[in-house]
C-alpha cells in the first residue's frame, strides 16, 4: 500500500 | 475524519491559541517552559517534512503549516521579544531537554515501522512529543502559581490527547488493519503524563492559589 498514506493524522 | 479526531485537533489548535493569546495580549509567557515549547517546535519540524511529499487533504496541510507557524512563533517570542521574554521563568526552566532528543532518536532507529528518512524521524517526533510536556511538568511544580491562560493551555493540551485515544479506538473498529502500535503506545504515555498534569490542574482549582 502507499508509503505515507497511513499517516493521516496530525 | 470522525469527531473525536476533528474535536481532538481543534482542541490542540484552541491551546496554541491560547497560549499565543497570553504571549500577545498579555505580552507575558510566566509558567509556560520554553524547553518545552522548543522539544514541539523539533516535534512539528519532524513529523511534516512529509508536508513536501504527500498530500491527504487541504485541511491536513493547512493544519501542519498552523502548528508549524505556531510553535516556532512562540519560541521566537518567548526567546527574542524582549516584553515577553522578561517574564520567562529562565531559573526554574532548566529541564536539560536535549537529553530527551537523544535517546528518542535512537529509539526511533531502533524501533520504527519502516527504515526510511522520514519514517525514521516522523516515528522520532512521534516519541518526543509524547515527553516533551516533561519540562513543562517539572515547571509547573516549582512555580506552583499559575495563572489562568497556563492552567487552560495545559488543560486543553490534555484534551487533545485524550480525544486522540477515543479516535484511535474508533478507528481501530470501524476502519479495517487500522493497527499502530508505535503511535499508540507512543500516544499512551504521552496521555499519562498529561494525567499527571491534570492532577495539579484540579489541585490548583480545588486548593485555591497554590499547589502542594
Amino acid at each position: 500500500h502507499d508509503e505515507y498514506h497511513e499517516h493521516d493524522e496530525l | 475524519m470522525n469527531i473525536f479526531r476533528l474535536a481532538g485537533d481543534m482542541t490542540h489548535l484552541a491551546s496554541v491559541l491560547v497560549l499565543l493569546l497570553k504571549i500577545h495580549t498579555i505580552k507575558s509567557c510566566a509558567g509556560v517552559s520554553l524547553r518545552t515549547q522548543e522539544l514541539y517546535a523539533i516535534v512539528f519540524a519532524t513529523r511534516y517534512l512529509d508536508i513536501f511529499t504527500s498530500f491527504v487533504s487541504v485541511y491536513n496541510t493547512f493544519m501542519k503549516l498552523v502548528f508549524l507557524g505556531s510553535s516556532f512563533s512562540i519560541v521566537w517570542y518567548m526567546r527574542y521579544h524582549k516584553a515577553v521574554h522578561r517574564t520567562y521563568d529562565r531559573e526554574q526552566d532548566t529541564f536539560r531537554h536535549w537529553f530527551l532528543v537523544l535517546p528518542c532518536l535512537v529509539l526511533a532507529l531502533l524501533i520504527h515501522e519502516k527504515f526510511t528518512f522520514l519514517e525514521v524521524l516522523w516515528t522520532f517526533s512521534l516519541y518526543l512529543e509524547a515527553v516533551a510536556i516533561l519540562p513543562q511538568l517539572v515547571l509547573l511544580q516549582r512555580t506552583r502559581n499559575i495563572d489562568n491562560l497556563t492552567g487552560q493551555y495545559i488543560f486543553l493540551l490534555g484534551g487533545y490527547r485524550g480525544l486522540y485515544i477515543l479516535n484511535w479506538i474508533y478507528r481501530y473498529f470501524t476502519e479495517p488493519h487500522f493497527v499502530h502500535w508505535i503511535t499508540w503506545i507512543a500516544g499512551l504515555v504521552q496521555t499519562l503524563l498529561y494525567a499527571d498534569f491534570f492532577y495539579y490542574y484540579f489541585l490548583r482549582f480545588i486548593g485555591g492559589r497554590g499547589v502542594e
